[in-house]
C-alpha cells in the first residue's frame, strides 16, 4: 500500500458517500444519472466477486463492502424511493448504457490476462469503469448546469483515478514485476474522459461562476 | 498482500 493508492481509495470512497449523503439528505437526485450509478454497481459486483474466496486484508474487504453497499443504495434510492425517484430526470438521462455493458463484455472476452470466469469478469469491470461516467457527463452537458455536489462527485471520481495513476507509477518503480497493461490503459482512458470536465470545473471555480 | 488472483487493488 502506498500513499497515492490510500489517497485514491479515500477520495473514491468520499465521492460515493458524498453522493449518497446528498441524495439521502435533500431527498433529491436532480442532475444525477442513474445509468452511471447502475454501471458502477455492475463494476463493483463483477470486480468484487472474489470477496469471499480470496482474502487480501481487512481494509480491502471493508472497502469492497462500502463500495458495493453505497453504489447499490444509490441505485435503490433513485429507482425505488418515491420522493427521490420523482426528482429523477428521466427525459434527459437517455444514454443507452446497455451498449456499454455489452461492448465491454465482448472486449473482456477478447482481451484479458487469463481466460477464467473471475478474470474475465474482473477485466470486464475495468473496461466498464473506464466508461461508466459517460451517461453522467452527457446528462451534465444536456442540463447545462451542475449543482455543486454533483460537480464535487465527478471531481472526486476524477481525482481518485488520477491518484491511482500515480500509484501505478510508484509501484512500477518499486515492485520489480509489477506490470498490468490492461489496468493502466483503462485507467488512463478513464482519467482522460474527465480531463475536459476538470477544465470547465476549474474555469468555473477560477471565475467564481456557475459551471455550465 | 497480493491475493492469489494478483488483484490486491480495489
Amino acid at each position: 500500500m502506498n500513499i497515492f493508492r490510500l489517497a485514491g481509495d479515500m477520495t473514491h470512497m468520499f465521492s460515493v458517500l458524498v453522493l449518497l449523503l446528498k441524495i439521502h439528505t435533500i431527498k433529491s437526485c436532480a442532475g444525477v444519472s442513474v445509468k452511471t450509478q447502475e454501471l458502477y454497481a455492475i463494476v463493483f459486483a463483477t470486480r468484487y466477486l472474489d470477496i469471499f474466496t480470496s482474502f487480501v486484508s481487512i481494509y480491502n474487504t471493508f472497502m469492497k463492502l462500502v463500495f458495493l453497499g453505497s453504489s447499490f443504495s444509490i441505485v435503490w434510492y433513485m429507482r425505488y424511493h418515491k420522493a427521490v425517484h420523482r426528482t429523477y430526470d428521466r427525459e434527459q438521462d437517455t444514454f443507452r448504457h446497455w451498449f456499454l455493458v455489452l461492448s465491454c463484455l465482448l472486449l473482456a472476452l477478447l482481451i484479458h490476462e487469463k481466460f477464467t470466469f473471475l478474470e474475465v469478469l474482473w477485466t470486464f469491470s475495468l473496461y466498464l469503469e473506464a466508461v461508466a461516467i459517460l451517461p453522467q457527463l452527457v446528462l451534465l452537458q444536456r442540463t447545462r448546469n451542475i449543482d455543486n455536489l454533483t460537480g464535487q462527485y465527478i471531481f472526486l471520481l476524477g481525482g481518485y483515478r488520477g491518484l491511482y495513476i500515480l500509484n501505478w507509477i510508484y509501484r512500477y518503480f518499486t515492485e520489480p514485476h509489477f506490470v498490468h497493461w490492461i489496468t493502466w490503459i483503462t485507467g488512463l482512458v478513464q482519467t482522460l474522459l474527465y480531463a475536459d470536465f476538470f477544465y470547465y470545473y476549474f474555469l468555473s471555480w477560477k471565475n467564481n461562476k456557475k459551471l455550465n | 498482500e497480493d491475493a492469489e488472483t494478483g488483484h490486491d487493488e480495489l
